[in-house]
C-alpha cells in the first residue's frame, strides 16, 4: 500500500516536525538548518521526496513525503511558486508517458501527488494573497487539505474566529479543496456523520510534536512551555489526531481514487486536447 | 517630550497589539480587519502615524506611532519595502529642508523616526532573507530595535536557540541595530550593567496582551490558552516590560540623540555632497 503526500508553507512553520510526529519517528532531523555561512538565499525550492515505511496496526503503509522547504521565504516568491507546481505537474506527464507506451515500463514508479497539506501561518487574520494565488492553481491538480500550522500560537476564541475568516475566504476566492464528499443516497449514516464532522474542522489546526514524555503507562507529545503543556494527541488541543487518522487510514483510498480518476483525467483531456 | 517609534513586520505578528499593550490603552482596534469582500491586496504598504499621549508615572509623553500594515505580505514584496525607505527618507528631507530656510515655519512638525522595532516571525530558524535586505538597508537611517513576535510561540530553549542564531546572523551580515551604547571610562557601574543587561536581551522577545484579568488587588496582562495562561509583563515570560521600560523611559533621550546627532547628520552629509 502507498501514498504519496506534499507539505507546503513557509519556512519555520513546522512542516518537517509535523511529518515526524505524523510517521511517530525521525524523518527529518532537527538539527539541519544551515548555519549562517552555509545558508544561501536560493530563489528556488529544493522539492525532495522521503520514503517513510509506516506500521498502522498491522497495515504497512509506504508513505513518500514530498516536503517544500524555501516556499514564501523570499523576497520574490514566483519561482518558487512555479516550480512546486512544474512537479506535480511532471508527475502527471510521467504517468501520461507511461500509458502511452507500447512496451511498459516495468520499474516504472507513479510518484502523483494524492494529497498536499497546505501550511497556513496563524496570523489570526485571513488567507495572504500568496495563499489564495497558490491553493487556487493547485487546486485543480491535487487534494488541497487547507492545515493551521502551529496552531498554539492562537487562543481558542481567535481559532474559532479565524477558522470562520479562512473558510469564508476559501469560498470567497473559489479555491477548490479536498470536500471529504459523502453521497446523502448512497452512505450510510455513521458515514455521513464522520465526512459531516471532518468538513467541519476545515482548515485542521495542527501542532508538532516538541518532546515525548511519559506518565505513567501512557506516552505524551507535546511542546513544554513556562505556562503549560500542549498536548499534540488531545483533540481539545488540536486536530491533528483527526487529521492523520483521516490521512492515513480511512480516506487514503478516496483520495488516491480523486487523484486518479479525477484529477489526473482532467490534466490528461487539458494536455491532450492542445 | 515627544518620541516618534515605528513598528515593521508581516501581517498578522501582533504589531497592533504591541502598541496597544506597549500603551495600555487601544491606539488599534482589533475589529479592524476589513471582509474578504473588502480586502484588496495592494501592493503598497499604508503608513500611517498615529499620536497617543502617555503619562507614564507623572511625565507626560506624546508618543507618534507609525506602523506599516501589509510589509512582507505579498508575492513580490519589493513595492513596501521602497515605501518604508522612503518614508524615512522623507522626515529626513523635512528637517533638511526646514534647516535651510531663512524665514523658518513655526509650525514645523519634526517627524524623524528615533526608533524602528523590526518583529521577526518566531519561525524557531534563522532570520530570512527579506529581514537581512530591510535591516540592512534600513539601519544606517534608523536605531533598528530587533524583537521576536508573539515569542509564546517557542519553547524555552527554542528562545534561547533563536536568540543565538538571530545574534549570529545580524553579526554575520554586518546588519547594524541600536546597541544601548555605554562607556567604559565614563559611565558607573550601574548603567555600564544596566546597558550589558539590555545588549544581552537581543532580540527582545515579546508578547502582546489579549486580556487583562484582575487578581485580588492586580492587573494581570495574559493571553489565556487550555493548557495556561502567559502573561505579557512576567520577565520569566518574555522581554516585554524590560523593552518598553528601555524604549520609552531610561533611553528615550539617548535614541533622539543618535537620530539627530549620527543618523541625521550622516544622511545630510551623504544628501549634500551629490
Ligand atoms: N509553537 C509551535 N512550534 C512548533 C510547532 N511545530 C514545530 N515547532 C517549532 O518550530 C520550529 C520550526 O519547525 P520546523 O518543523 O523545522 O519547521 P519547517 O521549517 O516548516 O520544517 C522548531 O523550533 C519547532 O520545534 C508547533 O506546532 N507549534
Ligand atoms: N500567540 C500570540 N498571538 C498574538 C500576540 N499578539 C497578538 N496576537 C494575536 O495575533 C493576531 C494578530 O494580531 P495583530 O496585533 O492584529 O497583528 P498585526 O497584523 O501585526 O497588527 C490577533 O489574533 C492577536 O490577538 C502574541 O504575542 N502572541
Amino acid at each position: 500500500l502507498n501514498f504519496s503526500i506534499m507539505i507546503v508553507g513557509a519556512s519555520g512553520l513546522g512542516k518537517s516536525t509535523f511529518v515526524n510526529t505524523l510517521c511517530d519517528g525521525v524523518v527529518f532531523p532537527k538539527k539541519d538548518y544551515p548555519s549562517s555561512d552555509k545558508l544561501t538565499f536560493e530563489k528556488t525550492v529544493v522539492i525532495t521526496p522521503v520514503n517513510v515505511e509506516l506500521d498502522l496496526d498491522g497495515v504497512k503503509l509506504s508513505l513518500s513525503v514530498v516536503d517544500t522547504p524555501g516556499f514564501g521565504d523570499n523576497i520574490n516568491n514566483e519561482a518558487c511558486f512555479n516550480q512546486i507546481i512544474a512537479y506535480i505537474d511532471k508527475q502527471f506527464d510521467d504517468v501520461l508517458g507511461e500509458e502511452s507506451r507500447i512496451k511498459r515500463n516495468p520499474k516504472f514508479i507513479d510518484n502523483r501527488v494524492h494529497a498536499c497539506l497546505y501550511f497556513i501561518p496563524p496570523t489570526g487574520h485571513a488567507l495572504r494573497e500568496l495563499d489564495i494565488e497558490f491553493m487556487r492553481k493547485l487546486g485543480p491538480k491535487v487534494n488541497i487539505i487547507p492545515v493551521i500550522a502551529k496552531a498554539d500560537t492562537l487562543s481558542p476564541q481567535e481559532l474559532i474566529d479565524f477558522k470562520k475568516r479562512v473558510v469564508e475566504d476559501l469560498s470567497y476566492y473559489k479555491i477548490p479543496t479536498y470536500s471529504f464528499p459523502y453521497d446523502e443516497e448512497e452512505d450510510d449514516e455513521e458515514t455521513i456523520e464522520e465526512n459531516q464532522h471532518l468538513r467541519s474542522l476545515i482548515p485542521f489546526s495542527i501542532i508538532g510534536a516538541d518532546e515525548t514524555i511519559t506518565e505513567g503507562n501512557r506516552r505524551i507529545r507535546c511542546r513544554q512551555y513556562q505556562w503549560g503543556r500542549v498536548e499534540v494527541d488531545n483533540p481539545l488541543h488540536c486536530d491533528f489526531d483527526t487529521l492523520r487518522h483521516a490521512l492515513l487510514i480511512s480516506h487514503l483510498n478516496d483520495l488516491k481514487e480523486i487523484t486518479n480518476d479525477v484529477l489526473y483525467e482532467n490534466y490528461r483531456t487539458e494536455k491532450l486536447s492542445h
